[in-house]
């Protein structure tokens, strides 16, 4: 464990915390799109897995156990108590165009073709590009709710302090994973231009809007 | 050198 990879834990917790307060306090889920929170309830499914196989630590299991509550938790709300707030004309993005490419390309490009190991890559694949869907609606509606770019903003910062974490471990520890730097650059690059935003607009105090 | 061991990640 290094600072890099404790802080970006923190702030993967922080935004999966941030995003159901939201839904649960405002008791509405506009804005936010439901595709996207399926998406990672599916990325946390496949990864976590092993937490019936193999034990590495109580804070691994315990933070592996709180990302899948949540994220269920979270579909939960958006599909089912708050369905009424749900805005499915603007969470449009085809996530099959998603979910085609991520599945070959986990078929094809693993460390081992092995059922566990197929599912870790399809899941480090899929959380690369689980945002899509989210940034999409927000690129429809021209503007999120500062809350939102709030969770989007820590999202954000856990995989790029990940990216921290992979230089220190392969610096200090020799270890090296190909699959999920990539994966985890892909994933840091596609909150670029929120990122801008993020600094450019919320931090000075304005509401976030995309020229519509 | 890959994955296939060290899964200590989230």
């Amino acid at each position: 464990m290094n600072i890099f990879r404790l802080t970006g834990d923190l702030s993967h917790l922080a935004a999966i915390i941030i995003l159901l307060l939201k839904i649960w306090k405002t008791r509405s889920c506009a804005g936010i799109s439901g595709k996207s929170q399926i998406l990672f309830a599916l990325v946390f499914t496949t990864r976590y897995l092993d937490l019936f196989s193999s034990f590495i630590s109580l804070y691994n299991t315990v933070m592996k156990v709180i990302y899948i509550m949540c994220a269920y938790a979270t579909v939960y709300l958006i599909y089912g108590k708050f369905k009424a707030t749900y805005d499915g004309n603007h969470d449009t993005f085809r996530v099959e165009f998603l979910l085609i490419p991520v599945v070959l390309l986990a078929v094809l490009i693993n460390h081992a073709f092995a059922p566990m190991e197929i599912l870790w890559t399809f899941s480090i694949y899929l959380e690369s590009v689980a945002i899509l869907p989210q940034l999409f609606m927000i690129s429809k509606t021209g503007e999120a709710e500062t809350i939102t770019t709030h969770y989007l903003f820590f999202l954000g910062l856990y995989r790029t302090l990940y990216l921290f974490n992979w230089i220190w471990r392969f610096y200090f520890e020799g270890f090296f994973d190909l699959i999920a730097v990539v994966a985890g650059l892909v994933q840091t690059i596609l909150y670029c231009d929120f990122f801008y935003l993020y600094i450019t607009k919320v931090l000075k105090g304005k509401k976030l809007s995309l020229p519509a | 050198p890959g994955s296939a061991t060290n899964k200590d990640e989230l």
